[in-house]
């Protein structure tokens, strides 16, 4: 899966998500790329997110309006990252990895699994990683 | 406001080998949909094409280089959100399309819905023009060898969870 999550000068937001799914799923399986809140998510008021990992687990807890859900309540986007990756984890036993925008620039790159490749671009500076911590 | 973007590459297993790959993958796109960004383009524009660099990269599981399903097809889904207005589009289950975040894009612009999928999206590219692709562009030697590989491993479902999508 791939995604991605902006915020432009005029202040708007917007998400993208793309994927060939799982690998030898049953012909017709759709995971939660292409359902909205799920693979992704974006409202100017609060920010964007694009979600990747194991889709089932992500489309029982809705993940990328949850994430915006907990930002709303005041998180940041990385706490609110990190909260809704857990309730995942906990509630339904799936891992998986977001990537996260807030409205005011915040931005975030967190996973539950062993690694994520992600990179950002802001103020001029590219940022990149692949494990935990990087 | 000063423009932001990331992207990502998935969250599954990347091999030691692939490391450059991918990194150099995420690289560029974010790299592609700075530029956008920086010229005064939107963030839809930006996201759009970070994710066309990526769907264009063998390294990542999206158009080619997707995961094969169990008869050994490529099935890709995407979608796109413009936070000013909701509005959103989304294809599912569709083969033979280079780039299917730009068909998500024209659901989105260009009809009522929501979502279209397997036929009904493919008709709907027919009809928009969007150029079919014979399906074995999209399949790579290393996702041909792990459909072959995870066919094997069909009975450990822990191994399907390696490779998450």
């Amino acid at each position: 899966t791939v995604g991605a999550v902006a915020i432009d000068s005029a202040g708007n937001v917007a998400c993208a998500t793309s994927t060939g799914g799982l690998t030898n799923k049953r012909v017709g399986r759709v995971g939660d790329t292409a359902c909205i809140g799920s693979g992704g998510y974006a409202d100017n008021i609060v920010g964007a997110t694009s979600t990747t990992g194991h889709g089932e687990s992500i489309m029982k807890v809705v993940l990328a309006r949850l994430i915006l859900y907990h930002m709303e309540q005041g998180k940041s986007p990385e706490d609110a990252a990190d909260v809704a990756l857990n309730y995942m984890k906990t509630r339904v036993g799936g891992l998986g990895g977001v990537i996260v925008v807030s409205s005011s620039g915040d931005w975030a790159a967190r996973f539950s699994t062993k690694q994520m490749a992600w990179a950002t671009v802001k103020d001029d500076q590219l940022q990149s990683g692949i494990f935990t911590g990087e | 406001m000063k423009p932001v973007i990331v992207v990502h590459g998935g969250a599954g297993r990347i091999f030691k080998e692939r490391e450059n790959g991918s990194r150099s993958g995420v690289t560029r796109a974010a790299l592609k949909g700075y530029n956008i960004l920086k010229q005064g383009g939107s963030a839809l524009d930006a996201v759009e094409e970070a994710v066309v660099v990526m769907e264009n990269d063998p390294h990542f599981n999206a158009g080619c280089g997707s995961v094969l399903n169990e008869k050994g097809e490529v099935e890709m889904d995407a979608i796109i959100m413009d936070g000013k207005n909701l509005t959103s589009g989304a294809v599912s289950a569709v083969k033979c399309i280079a780039n299917p975040i730009k068909l998500a894009r024209l659901v989105m612009e260009k009809t009522d819905h929501m979502l279209l999928t397997d036929q009904g999206a493919l008709a709907f590219a027919r009809a928009m023009g969007v150029p079919e692709v014979p399906g074995e562009t999209l399949i790579t030697e290393r996702s041909l060898e792990r459909w072959k590989k995870n066919l094997e491993a069909d009975s450990n479902p822990q191994e399907f969870q390696k490779d998450l999508g």
